[in-house]
């Protein structure tokens, strides 16, 4: 029978979960919605050469490679791409409530730039 | 590798022996830096402090926000309104203002001629670069059931809202127009009032306004329980299992202050 063989672990650039609390603050008392919200975070890794898939540009392209022969340019980094906007009910400075669309709040799409 | 995060940032909880006393003081000042940094991103001067636990908040203003993110399809069928596609996408921010009871004033106009009550509203709380789009006044009414009486021939108030064009003297209110509504006293709902271009004018000019004026007409000359449908003031015995607080007229505001996308519905993520 095929040899069984681990999983993979998948380190190349991608998003990961990341839950923020605004409990965590004492913030719930003037948040009335929503108690938290859903992140997520990019991380990972940008090797040589960046597959298509990394959702980079041609600059990051450029510059990973000549990363690979001069250690001294960094690599791309793993970066949000892509972001989208919540909308938070709340009371402001007044007591006054407040239903207000925050843009750039949550991570939809990572990539190497 | 946990995925739960903290706002409180990791550095601030370090606790270095013999430094104790240093990074206490350096943790409260990155904790106070840090909130005042995210109090800006929201466009907050200071950290709110609301004066009652928990909060009155209006059951519309939970209800938009449960619509506009999605979970108003969760809801169960609970919210009686549509979703104010109108306004909300030429809006990023929604604000909702109760009126200044201690101002509110009954102004006798003369005998045979209907009281209006008139209602001031602090709208200084809305920022400068925020510019309003429309505005409403919500007002509940609340059922009349008529005894051996058949609804649909009785119960006919028309609604009137005005705004007041100048401070009122004895027996004068100079008013102008805004909206007007027909209804009969045999269902409870939430009426909306277009009460656009005077709200709109006010921040514009950021002068102070001489505010709202509703009065309401019984048309069937009905002596019976008069003032009971239309709740626009406190009642002097509150009922049983009512609270005033949801029932008050709500001013609702809808501006955008140049950042962001609009307030349009999403389904849920």
């Amino acid at each position: 029978s095929p040899k069984q063989r681990g999983r993979k672990r998948n380190r190349n650039c991608r998003r990961h979960a990341l839950y923020v609390d605004f409990s965590d603050v004492g913030w719930n008392d003037w948040i009335v919605a929503p108690p938290g919200y859903q992140a997520y975070y990019c991380h990972g890794e940008c090797p040589f050469p960046l597959a298509d898939h990394l959702n980079s540009t041609n600059h990051a392209i450029v510059q990973t490679l000549v990363n690979s022969v001069n250690n001294n340019i960094p690599k791309a980094c793993c970066v949000p791409t892509e972001l989208s906007a919540i909308s938070m009910l709340y009371l402001d400075e007044n007591d006054k409530v407040v239903l207000k669309n925050y843009q750039e709040m949550v991570v939809e799409g990572c990539g190497c730039r | 590798e946990s995925n739960h995060a903290s706002l409180i940032p990791e550095e601030g909880k370090k606790k270095v022996p013999g430094l104790q006393g240093r990074w206490d003081a350096q943790s409260h000042e990155l904790l106070r830096d840090f909130e005042a940094t995210l109090l800006h991103m929201f466009g907050l001067k200071k950290r709110p402090r609301p004066s009652r636990s928990p909060a009155a908040v209006p059951r519309y203003m939970l209800d938009l926000y449960r619509l506009q993110s999605g979970e108003g399809d969760e809801s169960g069928g609970e919210i009686a309104f549509e979703y104010p596609e109108r306004s909300a996408s030429r809006a990023n921010t929604v604000r909702g203002f109760h009126h200044e009871e201690h101002m509110e004033r009954v102004h006798e106009l003369g005998e045979g001629e209907a009281t209006p009550l008139r209602f001031l509203f602090n709208l200084s709380s809305i920022p400068e670069d925020e510019l309003l789009s429309s505005a409403e006044l919500r007002l509940y009414r609340q059922q009349i059931a008529e005894a051996g009486g058949d609804d649909n021939k009785t119960g006919l108030h028309r609604i009137n809202v005005y705004e007041v064009l100048k401070a009122p003297r004895p027996g004068q209110l100079i008013t102008q127009l805004l909206d007007t509504r027909l209804v009969r006293h045999n269902a409870s709902r939430w009426e909306s009032f277009d009460v656009s271009p005077a709200v709109l004018r006010w921040t514009r000019e950021r002068r102070p306004n001489h505010g709202l004026a509703v009065e309401v007409l019984h048309l069937d000359r009905t002596p019976r329980r008069r003032g009971e449908h239309v709740r626009v003031s406190r009642s002097l015995h509150q009922e049983p299992g009512e609270d005033w607080e949801q029932l008050r007229p709500l001013l609702v505001t809808f501006g955008h202050d140049g950042k962001g996308h609009p307030l349009t519905k999403r389904t849920k993520r």
